[in-house]
């Protein structure tokens, strides 16, 4: 999950 | 970054600049949901506060700086300064009907339990319906000014982009966030209605209510 929690889009 | 991402940033960058040099030359906000305002700046507050605690790039700073503070000051011209031309008789929606029932989905569904990742989630549910008391606004009325409906426009652009954004990033990177599209898909919906009338009316565009 800790991709999706590095939110690089605005 | 990818052109679709890319192009939906500029269409977000251009609806949120339409829209408050509208309101600065014209000098009024008529026609325009002061409550959907106060939603996206909640959203962008939500969503942004990453700001402070990690940095991924120059553009992605600068962005987000400039959507706070482009929000924050609608929200200020809308309820403060232009008050007067503030259409609050049609702008009726009740937002906390929107924002309850957001905050709590963002409890159930999300990808941390963590509060920066509960307030990242309750930003893309919100931002979803944030348009609604816009085009609800519209549909009362029954009509919008042209530069207005070229916000929505350019508004509604924005994320249908993203949509391909998602797609492209799925395939060449192996990335998706099911909860950022599965919203995007919802907030792209509500738009297509008045993609419909835009592309069909042209000028005027009235949403029979």
């Amino acid at each position: 999950a800790d991709e999706a929690s590095t939110h690089d889009e605005l | 970054m990818n052109i679709f991402r890319l192009a939906g940033d500029l269409s977000h960058l251009a609806a949120i600049i339409i829209l408050l040099l509208k309101i600065w030359k014209t000098r009024s906000c008529a026609g325009i949901s002061g409550k959907s305002q106060i939603l996206f700046a909640l959203v962008f507050t939500t969503r942004y506060l990453d700001l402070l605690t990690s940095f991924i790039s120059l553009y992605n700073t600068c962005m987000k700086i400039i959507y706070i503070g482009c929000a924050y000051a609608t929200v200020h011209l809308i309820y403060m300064k232009f008050k007067a031309t503030y259409d609050g008789n049609h702008d009726t929606f009740r937002i906390e009907f929107l924002i309850v029932p957001v905050g709590g989905l963002s409890f159930l569904v999300n990808h941390d339990f963590s509060p920066l990742e509960i307030l990242w989630t309750f930003s893309i549910y919100l931002e979803s319906v944030a348009i609604l008391p816009q085009l609800f606004l519209i549909s009362k009325t029954g009509e919008a000014e042209t530069i207005t409906t070229h916000y929505l426009f350019c508004l509604g652009v924005y994320r249908a982009l993203y949509l391909f954004n998602w797609i492209w990033r799925f395939y060449f990177e192996g990335f998706f966030d099911m909860i950022a599209i599965v919203a995007g898909v919802v907030q792209t919906i509500l738009y297509c209605d008045f993609f419909y009338l835009y592309v069909t009316k042209g000028e005027k565009v009235a949403i029979p209510s």
